[in-house]
């Protein structure tokens, strides 16, 4: 048991000070397609290193909120009257497919709710490692094909009829 | 700490390789792990932690030719895949938490993981929370080198799904890790199915069967109907069949007709009598006959050690396999058949010229579930031709040895762990 002092144990009680910024609009949830890849994939490798110009990083976001990715074109080019472009929608829409949501290109509360669900931070649409030829010194060609995986991606992964429900060890 | 971390991602760079298969994943098959000492969470002692990854990297050993070890000792640059928990700016890693909600964890294909401790991580079973068990699987999962799988049951799906009671890896995620590094094979000491009697609750006698590998001092029972083996296995032997040899054994035989219902073990040149009922060995059977006992005491003309054997209900003879000959022993009248031993090659001819064990066989099986006999040698097999081969395709020899095929084709994700794993 964890040592406390008080008499409601409020001094070992987590305080989740500390939330993560809920999405509840379009620019936060460009700043969550395009940290998870949907807009253009993210070199996940190379991430690490602070400053990379093939990466971006908290930091930047934090210091540019939704600006312009390197790279990446604006989503707000007013070439739509939502203030959408069409990146926008296409990894909306591929963010709402892969996701088993209806795909509607729409900011919708299914897309918000999925979209704010815990979830990993590996993003979802990487450069392609094994495409991209690897060397020893960890400099990746210049390859930006996607490697995230669909249905049918797999190779021979092929969903069996025996998956079975999972017993106890 | 930027010139660290970029030393320390250059020595990890050289441990990953090219695959046969041309993906990039780990070129080698013991990987070295540790939980960093400034990284424990919060949330949990970190016994439970240790305890949560050893199992997390034990489930993907079950289903692929990887074996994970815990190592304290070695410097922190000659481990493989290092976990820690952070939160916010943490453990010089770049990629900041956000705190608690959404990201919970990410994972670096050098091997390093990194667990937002803002979430709520529990251990498994253990109700409302997040399933750090799920969490660390799922990680791993990118550090062998799985992106994200679309697919419902998938463990690398990018969600987080509350857990279930319990969470084991499915079909498509088995293959997508052995789609990386291939399927598990080894030789076998041997395979078998072992029948029993059971009482249901309502009092009827039925009659039911298991399938069990063996290799060494380990053994999986394989889940013939889920075309996988237990959750959980391998098992060490001396944990599921008390009093046999701890390394392994040899050959099991079942001799199974209207008069007996015998169980043996061999190993070396010794047997042991099995009491299924029990589910011991006997020290002294219920005929005064005390064991282990010499092979050659129990069936005289068959000199021990054995490779393998295997009780044929058709002629009542139980066959012994012994470098490249073949003993076939009549139980009733407790002597070798006339003729024999006799070269393999006689008793079990090739179907196609050439494509034959010659000898020295791992495990011969009859399995109930395919209604036929099994040779195994390496990670190949070769099926005996039954009455319904023959049937189909003549002109077939008795007892042919039709052309051979993968044992991993067959049986799947029987699958080492390491064993320091054995026991979490």
């Amino acid at each position: 048991e964890k040592l406390y002092h008080r008499r409601d144990r409020s001094d070992v009680r987590t305080v989740h000070s500390n939330q993560a910024r809920v999405i509840t609009d379009k620019h936060a949830a460009e700043v969550f397609l395009s940290r998870y890849g949907f807009i253009k994939p993210v070199n996940w490798e190379e991430a690490q290193f602070e400053g990379s110009a093939s990466a971006f990083t908290d930091d930047f976001l934090e210091d540019f909120g939704d600006a312009v990715l390197e790279g990446s074109s604006p989503a707000w080019d007013g070439k739509d009257p939502d203030g959408a472009s069409q990146s926008f929608i296409s990894a909306l829409e591929e963010f709402q497919r892969v996701s088993g949501l209806p795909v509607t290109g729409v900011f919708d509360e299914a897309t918000k709710e999925a979209m704010n669900k815990p979830r990993c931070g590996v993003p979802d649409k990487e450069v392609d490692r094994n495409a991209a030829g690897f060397d020893l010194k960890g400099h990746i060609s210049n390859n930006t094909s996607v490697n995230g995986s669909h249905d049918g991606d797999m190779g021979n992964t092929s969903a069996s009829t025996h998956q079975s429900q999972a017993g106890h060890r | 700490r930027k010139h660290h971390l970029a030393a320390l991602i250059s020595k990890n760079r050289q441990r990953r390789d090219v695959s046969e298969r041309g993906y990039v994943a780990f070129s080698k098959r013991l990987l070295k792990w540790r939980l960093i000492g400034e990284g424990y969470s919060s949330q949990l002692t970190v016994e439970e932690q240790r305890y949560i990854f050893r199992l997390a990297f034990r489930m993907w050993s079950e289903v692929s030719p990887l074996e994970f070890v815990e190592d304290m000792r070695s410097p922190l640059e000659d481990v493989d895949i290092r976990l820690g928990f952070g939160t916010g700016r943490h453990l010089g890693c770049n990629q900041r938490f956000d705190g608690t909600g959404q990201e919970f964890a990410h994972a670096w294909f050098l091997g390093d993981i990194h667990f937002d401790d803002d979430e709520h991580f529990t251990a498994p079973n253990t109700g409302s929370g997040i399933s750090l068990l799920k969490v660390a699987v799922h990680e791993i999962g990118h550090v062998l080198g799985l992106p994200h799988i679309y697919r419902s049951g998938s463990i690398m799906q990018p969600s987080y799904l509350p857990q279930e009671s319990s969470f084991e890896m499915g079909w498509m995620d088995r293959k997508a890790i052995q789609h990386l590094y291939g399927g598990c094979n080894g030789r076998f000491s041997t395979v078998f199915d072992w029948i029993r009697k059971e009482k249901t609750p309502y009092g009827e006698v039925v009659v039911r069967f298991n399938t069990y590998f063996m290799r060494d001092g380990w053994y999986w029972l394989y889940e013939n109907r889920n075309n996988r083996t237990r959750y959980g296995d391998p098992v060490a032997l001396q944990i599921g069949w008390h009093g046999l040899p701890k390394d392994g054994v040899d050959a099991y035989v079942h001799v199974w007709s209207r008069k007996r219902d015998t169980v043996y073990f061999f190993k070396g040149t010794r047997f042991w009598r099995y009491d299924s009922e029990n589910d011991r060995v006997f020290t002294l059977d219920p005929e005064g006959r005390r064991y282990p006992r010499p092979i050659s005491e129990g069936f005289p003309g068959v000199i021990g050690p054995i490779d393998t054997a295997f009780y044929d209900r058709r002629d009542s003879h139980i066959y012994f396999f012994k470098n490249a000959l073949v003993y076939a022993f009549n139980v009733g009248a407790n002597a070798l058949a006339r003729g024999f031993p006799k070269s393999i090659r006689e008793v079990f001819p090739a179907v196609r010229r050439g494509d034959h064990p010659d000898g020295n066989i791992d495990a011969a099986y009859f399995s109930y579930t395919h209604g036929a006999v099994f040779l195994l040698k390496g990670s190949r097999f070769w099926r005996v031709a039954g009455s319904r081969e023959r049937r189909r395709r003549l002109p077939l020899p008795r007892n042919g040895l039709l052309p051979h095929e993968e044992v991993e084709g067959q049986w799947f994700d029987i699958c080492n762990v390491h064993p320091t794993a054995l026991k979490l």
